[in-house]
């Protein structure tokens, strides 16, 4: 009978000390990550407290819809990439 | 990964394009220049066209400006967001603004290329989101002044599923290569070879070469034709069109075709076999069909899902491939009738999966001359009142 699938789990990476970021690149971070749709809008009304799993969980969309490697922190390959000239649109419509 | 659809499309074949204002980085005629070539890179794909008007409103208004301007997405200066647009709507709908905080340049590698920018955002005018595939038009990042610009893959793949494909010939490079010449896409400063119109009802062939699903999308090969049918297994408006017009120097009267897990598209002719990247064709081929481990000429080919394996069939027996390891499994051939169903039939024509979007089931399909036969996965049977005629229940003959 033909083979069953098979999901290999992808292997996720934690945040290595090699990869913090100072508040101004995490502060740039977020909100690139807000105005492309990888994070929900803050609500104006109730404030925006944001964890950093939220984050990571953000960077984790980005890198997987561009095809970087899931790491879920914001490494060398994933702000080149952000640091690009692009369209003002988001990636992820809400 | 591929193209995004917004759901809003135009609903009318012409669709009417204005520019409110110039940047003073170019010439008028230059920047007109550009904006029409990047309109015709997508009219060139489908059957819409697109006419300039002067006054009164258009479908997409083009203008510049700097930071805030007349809708909620303030420009931010020089680099980071170069240009924005408005999917097709009122108003603002279609609507292409671009950040004059640029150096905006044509047909040179500094600054930013209007053009490649503008091709961008006109792709969101008609519709279009942003694109997971880096390569494509339709990917969010700028990616710079590119000569003899062609529209890829993936952005042709989408246009086309919203607005179908532009009728029409372009024409065709011989289906042999002529030793030496380089590959590439159709010229079309070549005269338009007076090809005879395909038959009364061209979705109506009595049978077909090969049926492969490529990018989520089902293709069906027939001679020199390919058509390309939607999610719930209809043709594309437009189609079948010539491959040539689509593929770079396919062979005709395939014998198989699949995607491989890898996303390269293997395309099989009698006793070799042709690897693609997306519609481009790796120049090192074709190969032997028979280093992979198999018999001279194949039938069929069938990718099984995620699990790198591939069922090749010839006449009535098959062959396990190992896309990983690159060799057939052993044990193999096998007759189909020993392990799949006795009323599979031998000597197939093609064979496909496909699912069944409501119930979500996943159905094995052989196809053999003009019928059908539908086997399902879950049982390891072909269903009752089978085989059927695949003209009339696929292409609505």
């Amino acid at each position: 009978a033909p083979a069953t699938s098979t999901n290999e789990p992808g292997d996720e990476d934690a945040a290595s000390p090699a990869n913090l970021v100072t508040p101004v690149q995490l502060r740039s971070g977020y909100n690139y990550l807000t105005k492309y749709g990888f994070l929900p809008k803050p609500n104006p009304l109730a404030g925006s407290l944001l964890s950093h799993e939220e984050f990571n969980e953000g960077i984790r969309a980005f890198q997987e819809f561009y095809r970087l490697p899931v790491t879920g922190v914001l490494d060398q390959s994933t702000s080149s990439l952000m640091e690009l000239p692009r369209c003002g649109l988001p990636d992820i419509m809400p | 990964r591929r193209y995004a659809h917004t759901g809003a499309k135009w609903d009318r074949r012409e669709i009417t394009w204005k520019i409110r204002n110039y940047s003073p980085d170019l010439t008028t005629s230059e920047i007109i220049d550009a904006l029409r070539n990047a309109l015709q890179i997508w009219g060139d794909a489908i059957p819409n066209t697109f006419r300039r008007v002067h006054v009164g409103s258009a479908d997409i208004e083009i203008s510049f400006s700097v930071g805030l301007h007349q809708d909620d997405y303030p420009f931010d200066g020089p680099g980071g967001t170069l240009a924005h647009a408005f999917f097709p709507g009122d108003d603002l709908g279609g609507d292409a603004h671009f950040d004059d905080d640029e150096q905006f340049t044509v047909n040179a590698y500094e600054g930013t290329n209007l053009f490649i920018v503008a091709a961008h955002e006109f792709g969101h005018s008609l519709g279009l989101g942003h694109s997971s595939e880096i390569t494509s038009l339709m990917a969010a990042f700028y990616q710079g002044y590119k000569p003899n610009y062609e529209l890829p893959y993936d952005d042709h793949v989408g246009i086309q599923s919203l607005y179908g494909a532009r009728q029409g010939s372009i024409p065709s490079l011989p289906d042999v290569p002529i030793a030496g010449a380089p590959p590439g896409p159709p010229r079309p400063d070549l005269p338009v070879p007076n090809t005879p119109e395909p038959g009364p009802d061209p979705h109506c062939a009595n049978s077909y070469n090969a049926i492969a699903k490529i990018r989520g999308e089902l293709m069906l090969f027939k001679g020199k034709s390919f058509w390309r049918m939607n999610m719930k297994g209809e043709p594309l408006e437009g189609y079948p069109i010539d491959t040539s017009r689509f593929w770079d120097q396919l062979p005709v009267k395939l014998d198989a075709a699949y995607e491989r897990i890898d996303d390269k598209i293997l395309f099989f002719k009698g006793s070799s076999y042709w690897e693609y990247f997306s519609t481009n064709r790796d120049p090192s081929f074709p190969h032997p069909i028979r280093e992979l481990g198999l018999p001279d000429d194949i039938d069929a080919a069938l990718p099984w899902g995620d699990t790198g394996k591939t069922y090749f069939f010839k006449g009535d027996l098959y062959w396990r491939y190992d896309e990983i390891k690159k060799e057939v499994d052993s044990g193999y051939p096998k007759k189909v009738a020993d392990n799949w169903d006795s009323a599979v039939p031998s000597n197939m024509d093609t064979a496909f999966r496909f699912i069944d979007v409501e119930t979500k089931t996943w159905y094995t399909y052989f196809v053999r001359s003009k019928k059908y036969w539908r086997f399902d996965e879950s049982r390891g049977k072909v269903d009752k009142g089978y085989p059927r005629s695949f003209s009339e229940d696929w292409m609505g003959c």
